[in-house]
């Protein structure tokens, strides 16, 4: 599924 | 986690230190931009609502956006209610209308997928961008600061300017890039630029900031 590669950023 | 994402965050903590310091020590929020600090507020509350959704990343990823959060919120109040006396809506006369509006379109034409939250998540990003604009815009008309507000301006630029060297560490080590933060944050960057020239060459030399007429 597309979404964003980087989810733990602030 | 890796040590300029972490220096970044601890410039973005650092900044929003600064400025809370500032407001109370001098009781005033004089040269303070109520139009940027009301963006931060839409920016963290956008963009954070993955709190609210069951997202759980860490312990430091959550007191991150509570604080953030929070603290955007105080500053808010300060400026509105406990300190409304020392801000000059006068000076503070960029239209935010240009700002939120191209943002809005900005998110709904880029963005990851098409939900609300992913939405909400690109314009919390493409508005965190140009946020500090009616902040720069101020200190522009003004042309000057004071020393204490240039560190807390000098932090909050340091700190979009650190994710990308995080950023180009992260292509390296596990092969991610976030388009859509690495563009706008470099267009967040760029705009401290002019500012970051006078800190430099003016305020970490001992003297006023000041911008030539």
């Amino acid at each position: 599924a597309r979404g964003r590669a980087v989810k733990d950023e602030l | 986690m890796n040590v300029f994402r972490l220096l970044g965050d601890l410039s973005h903590l650092a900044s929003i230190l600064i400025l809370l310091h500032k407001i109370q020590t001098t009781r005033s929020c004089r040269g303070i931009s109520f139009k940027t600090q009301a963006l931060y507020v839409v920016v963290f509350l956008t963009r954070y609502l993955d709190l609210f959704l069951g997202d759980w990343v860490s312990l430091y990823n959550t007191a991150m956006k509570l604080f953030f959060i929070g603290s955007s919120c105080y500053i808010l109040y300060l400026m509105k209610l406990r300190f409304r006396p020392t801000h000059d809506p006068a000076i503070d006369t960029f239209r935010v209308e240009y700002l939120v509006g191209p943002s809005l379109i900005l998110a709904l034409i880029f963005n990851y997928k098409y939900t609300l939250v992913e939405i909400l998540w690109a314009f919390s990003i493409y508005l965190e961008a140009v946020a500090i604009m009616p902040q720069l815009f101020m200190l522009q008309r003004t042309g000057e600061a004071e020393t204490i507000t240039t560190h807390y301006l000098a932090a909050l630029g340091a700190y979009r300017g650190l994710y990308i060297p995080n950023w180009i560490y992260r292509y390296f080590s596990d092969g991610t890039v976030d388009p859509i933060a690495v563009i706008a944050g470099l267009v967040q960057t760029g705009l401290y630029l002019d500012f970051f020239y006078v800190y430099f060459t003016r305020v970490l030399q001992g003297q006023k900031f000041e911008l030539p007429a």
